[in-house]
């Protein structure tokens, strides 16, 4: 998990970081 | 392919409407914003400067670049139906794999056939501004590749399709519950060719995209095998990459 923690960050936001 | 009895037709056109609103909810640039920088291109000056900056700079400005359209395209498999219900284990490893694939087919909307233009960092760029990257082949085999599928001419739609077809792969490696992403990629597929028929092009049209495949695969493996050899050589810089392109290209 540890080596993935962006993805795992990004997947599990309900928001995105990005301003879509 | 007939379509099997546990899908049925409402199923089909369901997650056509699903993989189609999010293709076009997360696409950095709309049509319009497209249609509008078309003819904005970098002058002979911007792009000298871009070709006498030194690899390190180079190559930081475009991991950004990717980092960034990668973030969209997380959020773009995040609203495909059925891919938050895959394990977290497989939801990487799709990603993981996918994403540079899912960039190379979103490349070709931004790409200019007539001046052999990729729009980059707000205007349109010639293979010769990313000179200094020092890896001529990838950027030209960029370039053929966004040529080579701008000319299948491809729906928003069609792209959006595809883009899914490719990202829920069941051969990626190391996946978990490939029976579960066959089932959807196949979802996907038999949208794809609902969406063909419709135009009256099936066969042929899918074929092409298809047939498209081993290139994206050998554009994925040079970009890491240049990055590994950058990595090699500037270690430091490499280092100071984003955390997520680090993490997505890692080994």
């Amino acid at each position: 998990k540890e080596k993935h923690k962006i993805l795992h960050q990004l997947l599990q936001n309900s928001t995105s970081p990005v301003d879509l | 392919n007939p379509v099997p009895e546990s899908c049925s037709l409402l199923e089909i056109e369901h997650i056509i409407q699903s993989v189609v609103k999010s293709h076009i909810e997360t696409s950095q640039y709309s049509t319009e914003d497209l249609k509008r920088l078309a003819w904005s291109l970098y002058s002979p000056e911007e792009t000298r400067s871009h070709q006498t900056k030194s690899a390190e700079v180079m190559w930081q400005q475009c991991a950004i670049h990717i980092t960034n359209a990668i973030q969209y395209i997380v959020e773009f498999a995040k609203r495909i139906s059925g891919f938050m219900d895959l394990c977290q284990n497989d939801q990487i490893i799709l990603l993981k794999a996918g994403c540079m694939d899912v960039l190379l087919i979103r490349m070709c909307r931004a790409f200019n056939p007539i001046n052999n233009t990729l729009l980059f960092d707000g205007k349109f760029a010639s293979p010769q501004l990313f000179k200094a990257l020092g890896c001529d082949d990838l950027v030209s085999a960029v370039f053929d590749f966004a040529k080579n599928l701008s000319r299948i001419q491809m729906s928003e739609e069609e792209m959006a399709l595809f883009s899914a077809a490719v990202l829920l792969s069941p051969d990626r490696q190391w996946l978990t519950d490939v029976q579960k992403i066959r089932k959807l990629q196949d979802k996907v597929y038999m949208g794809l060719q609902r969406c063909l028929q419709k135009e009256g092009v099936s066969d042929e049209k899918l074929a092409k995209m298809v047939s498209k495949l081993p290139a994206m695969r050998s554009i994925c493996n040079l970009h890491i095998d240049k990055l590994e050899f950058f990595r090699l050589v500037h270690p430091e810089t490499a280092f100071t990459f984003p955390p997520l392109y680090r993490e997505v290209f890692g080994s």
